[in-house]
């Protein structure tokens, strides 16, 4: 009964914890390294 | 709102004009240098001239870029959507980044109040105007352009810079505020974005995880009962449509990066989130209850002969940051309640009970939930500092006897099913990680079945705790160590009832379950 | 024991609502900055492929196994994300150095004929962004400084 908690797209067993890379309530999977903004040397932004 | 005339005019070229020169090559170059020109600009149309004009030009602005976008939108569907909607965001963000730049330099660099000012009219403006285009254009109202002045003015003035970070607990409170003007219940057509922005991974991050001293905690634990209030009308029926089904999974998302990053704030909010979710939404619930402290070794509660009260986390009150005592109204019946713990007398406050908690006689509403939550839990925290005083810690014999224990037995016996389902659910939430809560109520469970005079009482308790074992996990400690003990031990003569047997399926389901427990 | 409870006037306008918004629910990409080339919109693959992130693909371990074409191509696509960064720091691993003026990576194969403060001579492979190619230069000068 009720939703399998552990087919909604998250990794319940990391260690790591799951918000920094939480792809919002609609998303059927985490966000990956390519979403997620990071501070880069300023010399790296090129277009 | 009678603008001067000549002020939309005005407020359209200089948005025009902002959105160039964020554009242009020299603007990308040195953003700050194009926005010292800008304010130039706007000091010579007078823009910056009173507190009235920059109200009315962000009104005009937002109301603008609102335009804008839905006139894009239209076309935002199939293979094109991605370039129309970078065609929205070229302006919308560009005036996003003049709300923050102008945030960011608006009074002195040490002087948070007016920058905060700022933030809080800006806010205040988008939220009306998106509750104005709410009420307007009813169920052809776009989320879009709201969700994205929004969530990208949030991630703008959380960048890494110390001027940001002084004033970022005000910008948490800012938002928090909005939000809760523009929760579900009042703005329905906005409730996606809402989780969305809600639960956006910086939002998470900085209300629950950066800010310190969990000051952010209750402001975010605020905005979960907003959903919540907003979800119970429709989730209290078990049918449940496309629309809900989406929002209630990905609320259960949510819950469970909260289950699984920040236990300790499930575990400290249990009790508001609980009065507000509905009776039969058991999984949702399961999940909150679920939560214990990450420093916490839960023993395994199948571990045969495990000697609960042996634990020492036992003795330890668990933190409710839910003043629930004060949820106790009328203020007479907390006084009468108050004096009968003491007193155990008069006997006629027991026989009044039921008719403090019931306020109608409609079925499935008969009851004041948040009352008899209420009176639960502060009945067993007294009754817990009552067995103390007297240098005793709670127990099988501890436990009876007692005013708190007369009030108890009084409402097993004296509600109706209903009463006495929302009753026994109200102790059912307490049933948690190894905590003096915990123990108590799962002591009281399990000694209501024993002294039950009619079986429907046992009966009841046993389908209270069996709905939430047969639901996905997971499963709260305290259910199942309750649960464990009322089918192993032979007291309880578990068994012989005849509620075990009434039918093969519901024989087999407890055998099935019992099976796994023990 | 409660049983349903219908839904009030209140509770069904906010259902109509609620079903219309529902209908043009928000995309991925809204809630984060616009991305150049790579924005994050979900798309259907065969259900053969990976249907989540690899375990560990945001770590430096895992981006020192890809490809240098690989890397270059996160490093430029994907600018301003952790993906840009972690590409970076794998390209270092492997002595590429990032020039700042001529924004391109260069790799040193061996020891520079001339050493001194401003300077460093000696033969380079770098990496041409415009061209997407590699190419080996002899007594080639660099200005450049680290980007640690």
């Amino acid at each position: 009964l009720g939703q399998d908690l552990t087919a909604l797209g998250l990794n319940l067993n990391s260690p790591d914890n799951l918000y920094p890379t939480f792809g919002g309530p609609w998303a059927e999977t985490p966000c990956r390294a390519q979403d997620i903004d990071f501070s880069v040397p300023p010399e790296y932004i090129i277009n | 709102y009678d603008d001067p005339p000549g002020l939309l005019e005005k407020t359209e070229y200089l948005l025009r004009e902002w959105v160039n020169i964020y554009h242009s090559p020299q603007g990308a170059k040195d953003p700050n240098k194009a926005f010292s020109m800008f304010v130039h600009q706007m000091n010579c149309h007078g823009i910056l001239k009173t507190d009235d004009l920059i109200t009315r030009f962000f009104r005009l602005s937002t109301q603008m870029v609102v335009e804008l976008c839905y006139r894009f939108l239209p076309d935002c569907t199939g293979t094109g959507a991605t370039n129309t909607r970078n065609k929205m965001f070229h302006t919308v963000d560009a005036y996003v980044k003049l709300i923050s730049l102008l945030v960011k330099h608006s009074g002195e660099a040490n002087n948070s109040a007016t920058k905060i000012n700022l933030l809080n009219k800006v806010l205040g403006i988008v939220a009306g105007v998106l509750q104005q285009d709410h009420e307007t254009h009813q169920t052809d109202f776009q989320q879009l352009p709201y969700q994205r002045i929004f969530i990208m003015l949030f991630l703008e003035l959380n960048a890494r810079e110390p001027i940001l970070e002084a004033i970022n607990f005000q910008l948490l409170t800012a938002y928090f505020h909005t939000l809760h003007i523009l929760r579900p219940a009042k703005s329905p057509g906005f409730a996606y974005a809402w989780l969305e922005l809600v639960s956006h991974r910086l939002f998470l991050g900085r209300m629950l995880g950066l800010t310190p001293q969990q000051k952010g905690w209750y402001m975010y634990a605020q905005l979960l009962i907003d959903l919540f209030k907003y979800l119970a009308p429709f989730l209290r029926n078990a049918e449940l449509a496309k629309p809900v089904t989406v929002l209630y999974k990905g609320t259960l998302r949510v819950l469970l990066v909260l289950l699984h990053d920040f236990p300790e704030f499930l575990c400290d909010y249990h009790y508001g989130f609980c009065d507000v979710i509905p009776p039969n939404c058991i999984q949702m619930r399961n999940l909150i209850l679920s939560a214990f402290p990450r420093n916490m070794r839960l023993p395994d509660p199948f571990t045969p002969n495990l000697k609960v009260d042996m634990l020492a986390e036992i003795s330890n009150e668990p933190r409710v940051l839910t003043e629930f005592a004060l949820m106790i109204q009328p203020a007479s019946f907390k006084k009468d309640l108050d004096h009968y713990l003491k007193a155990r007398t008069p006997v006629t406050f027991l026989s009044d009970l039921r008719s403090n908690l019931q306020i109608s006689n409609e079925p499935g509403l008969r009851y004041n939930i948040p009352l008899m939550n209420a009176l639960v839990l502060y009945v067993g925290h007294e009754a817990i500092t009552y067995i103390r005083k007297k240098g005793l810690s709670p127990n099988m014999t501890t436990i009876a006897h007692s005013a708190h224990m007369d009030i108890f037995q009084n409402l097993a016996v004296d509600l109706d099913t209903e009463g006495r389902y929302l009753f026994l659910n109200a102790i059912a939430n307490q049933l948690r990680y190894p905590n003096s809560h915990t123990h108590y109520f799962s002591c009281t469970l399990l000694y209501l079945f024993a002294e039950a005079n009619t079986e429907a009482i046992q009966e009841q308790i046993t389908r209270v705790l069996l709905e939430r074992l047969i639901v996905n996990r997971p499963h709260p400690w305290g259910l199942l160590i309750t649960f464990i003990e009322l089918i192993k031990n032979p007291t309880y003569k578990f068994w012989n009832h005849e509620f075990v047997h009434c039918a093969p399926e519901i024989e087999k389901l407890f055998e099935s379950v019992a099976r796994s427990c023990m | 024991p409660l049983g349903p409870v219908p839904l009030q006037k209140e509770h069904q306008c906010q259902f109509q609502m609620m079903e219309s918004a529902y209908y043009h629910m928000p995309h991925p990409a809204d809630s984060e900055r616009v991305r150049h080339y790579l924005p994050r919109t979900p798309c259907q693959t065969p259900v053969y492929y990976h249907q989540t992130p690899l375990p560990h693909s945001d770590t430096l371990e895992f981006f020192q196994r890809l490809s240098t074409e690989t890397l270059f191509f996160i490093f430029y696509y994907m600018e301003g994300s952790k993906a840009q960064y972690l590409a970076a720091k794998a390209l270092k691993k492997q002595s590429w150095r990032f020039h700042t003026k001529y924004m391109m990576w260069f790799q040193r194969h061996e020891e520079p004929k001339l050493i001194n403060e401003e300077y460093e001579q000696g033969t380079y492979i770098y990496f041409d962004y415009e061209k997407w190619g590699q190419r080996k230069k002899e007594g080639f000068t660099f200005e450049y400084k680290y980007l640690e």
